[in-house]
């Protein structure tokens, strides 16, 4: 489900935007076991002059936004990135109906930054 | 497959979408290790290391829980204080090539736990070994074809008895030689015990053996070391 679910306060702003994966959606319910489907969030959003400092900005952004706004056509704007993401687990059976627990990082979308 | 469904399987470490044909119960180690990571807190679900199974203190991120596929070796002749021949064999041959084996723990479980039963205070003899060659017919390896691993004694009091078999898994996978193991229960030596009850009834409390598994952890590099490279970036 890629459907855009703002969070509390509609901004345009770099942020996680939630992002719902549904495993049976893509069709893997019969080997997976758990989970059913896990918040994966994305993100989306401005960095605009200046960058404030809940925008987790690396210096380069504060700089290359610096530059955008003086030169809008020959420099963008810095991305809206992920800075801090979280592992999930996942439990499935194998070809051999072995029972699998694996530990897959940086699968959920925690913080994003410029 | 569709190429989205086929690159996300791969970035999953899945070269092909498993179909399980009769999937059984989830263990209940596996699943409480997933239930914990699952229930961790938010504010320190990153701090969560994927690649290292804190649980058993050993890195990985893959574990999996074999069940045994040997059978039980019954001899003509009932041998003195035997209860019990088992071969056991876990087909370890779909752990992947870029996996590192870091950890494998045997489990030998009982129905129940035999605090109260009449067989309490019954020792018995327990021993493992590692099958080198295979013998004809199944019959019992020889001796000089298997060696011995574990020879302890026990009481049947607790449900399950834990070994730790990793130097024999990474055996089976370096030389490509999983030829499984034997297990034999034994009582223990005790004349008076056996004079009094008769081998059969004291093997009985043997008979609620209910099965044997084997828990092996791995690492993947190939998940494993790029994720840390691209940390360290």
């Amino acid at each position: 489900r890629s459907a855009y679910y703002p969070l509390v306060t509609p901004s345009n702003l770099c942020k996680p935007r939630r992002l719902y994966i549904s495993f049976s959606d893509v069709g893997w319910e019969n080997w997976i076991i758990a989970p059913q489907g896990y918040m994966a969030n994305y993100c989306l959003g401005e960095c605009p002059f200046p960058l404030t400092a809940e925008l987790n900005s690396t210096n380069h952004a504060i700089l290359q936004t610096m530059v955008h706004s003086l030169d809008p056509e020959g420099t963008p704007q810095p991305c809206c990135v992920p800075v801090r993401l979280s592992p999930i687990s996942i439990l499935y059976y194998d070809n051999d109906d072995n029972v699998v627990l694996r530990h897959y990082e940086d699968m959920v979308v925690d913080e994003c930054g410029c | 497959l569709s190429l989205q469904e086929s690159l996300l399987l791969k970035s999953l470490g899945l070269s092909t979408k498993p179909s399980p044909k009769t999937p059984g119960p989830v263990p209940s180690v596996l699943w409480r290790i997933f239930q914990k990571r699952k229930t961790l807190p938010s504010t320190n679900k990153d701090l969560a290391d994927a690649c290292r199974v804190e649980e058993f203190n050993v890195p990985g991120n893959i574990i999996r829980v074999f069940a045994d596929q040997g059978h039980f070796i019954h001899n003509g002749q009932p041998q003195r204080l035997l209860c019990l021949q088992k071969r056991l064999y876990f087909n370890l041959s779909v752990l992947e090539e870029g996996e590192h084996l870091t950890m494998a723990q045997l489990e030998i479980k009982f129905s129940h736990n035999s605090y109260h039963t009449s067989s309490q205070g019954q020792v018995f003899e327990l021993r493992l070994y590692q099958t080198s060659q295979m013998s004809l017919r199944g019959m019992p390896s020889h001796e000089h074809s298997r060696k011995l691993l574990v020879e302890q004694s026990f009481a049947r009091l607790h449900k399950s008895l834990l070994f730790n078999l990793s130097g024999v898994a990474k055996d089976w996978r370096a030389y490509s030689r999983n030829l499984g193991l034997i297990l034999e229960i034994s009582v223990s030596d005790g004349a008076s015990a056996v004079a009094s009850g008769g081998l059969q009834s004291l093997c009985a409390s043997i008979d609620s053996f209910l099965d044997t598994s084997l828990l092996v952890v791995t690492l993947s590099q190939q998940q494993c070391k790029a994720s840390r490279r691209r940390r360290r970036r």
